[in-house]
């Protein structure tokens, strides 16, 4: 028997924006630790990595490990039925082909539930070491979007270039070219508006604007975002989940041949 | 000439 309980079911469906661009199905691992995803998109230029933790739901029950495969645009079309404040409840049995989904109204005086059909995914994984990254950026998620929307105008391209100085996102094409350059925030009031610069060596790399386009459908899920490189591996962007836990992107740089 | 590279450029099947 699995049961999550969620008393404010925003989270979720900020979750499902935040991978559904990249990802049209997808296999939520559930155990007693949690709620895992991993999955890359079609072209395994990217890779999504969700971990919701046990302990961030209002209730949580999971007797055996269980792996839900799960169309994303169903799912979507079950969560666009629920109320921001319902209280949701995701209950399946094991070995079940089908998951429920609840919502409560906060008055309790209407209670949906839906029932979705699970599908067979392939369950293969890949392992990502632990890296340590030459350079971490953390700056407003809004600043972000808002960076890899205008770049994007420019060229199919950003280069992110990161220095103790600052960082410097830039792109190029047939209008004309674009940088823009963050320093590092001297004094700010919020933690969530500063930008800071952890920095071991300077990194150029160069990666697709579609891609960190679509990771940004995640702003909503954390007022800060998190970038680690190094030279010639995959940039992570993550967000963190509140008491949940975090998303994380994962983006293959383009190379010179 | 830039190349795109994929995830199985840096990662395993675990």
């Amino acid at each position: 028997m699995f049961e999550a309980r969620l008393v404010q079911c925003s989270m979720l469906k900020k979750v499902l924006e935040a991978i559904k661009e990249l990802l049209n199905e997808a296999t939520f691992d559930c155990s007693d630790a949690g709620i895992q995803l991993q999955a890359m998109d079609n072209s395994h230029v990217s890779l999504v990595s969700l971990n919701l933790r046990s302990d961030g739901f209002d209730k949580y029950r999971c007797d055996r490990n269980l792996s839900m495969g799960i169309n994303l645009a169903s799912m979507t079309k079950i969560m666009k039925c629920a109320g921001n404040d319902d209280v949701l409840t995701i209950k399946a049995q094991d070995n079940a082909d089908n998951v429920m989904f609840m919502f409560e109204s906060q008055n309790q005086e209407k209670v949906s539930d839906y029932d979705m059909k699970l599908i067979n995914l392939d369950q293969e994984h890949l392992g990502i070491p632990e890296t340590d990254y030459s350079c971490i950026i953390k700056m407003p998620s809004g600043e972000f979007a808002r960076i890899c929307r205008d770049l994007s105008q420019f060229g199919e391209s950003v280069v992110i270039s990161c220095t103790k100085e600052g960082v410097k996102f830039s792109a190029a094409g047939d209008v004309g070219a674009a940088n823009i350059k963050l320093a590092q925030t001297a004094n700010v009031d919020k933690e969530e508006e500063a930008v800071t610069i952890e920095m071991q060596e300077p990194v150029t790399l160069t990666f697709a604007c579609r891609y960190l386009n679509s990771f940004t459908k995640a702003t909503a899920l954390s007022p800060q975002v998190q970038l680690s490189m190094s030279a010639d591996v995959p940039l992570v962007v993550e967000y963190k989940i509140g008491d949940f836990g975090h998303i994380r992107y994962y983006l293959a740089p383009k190379i010179e041949e | 000439n830039q190349t795109q590279r994929t995830m199985h450029n840096y990662f395993e099947w675990a």
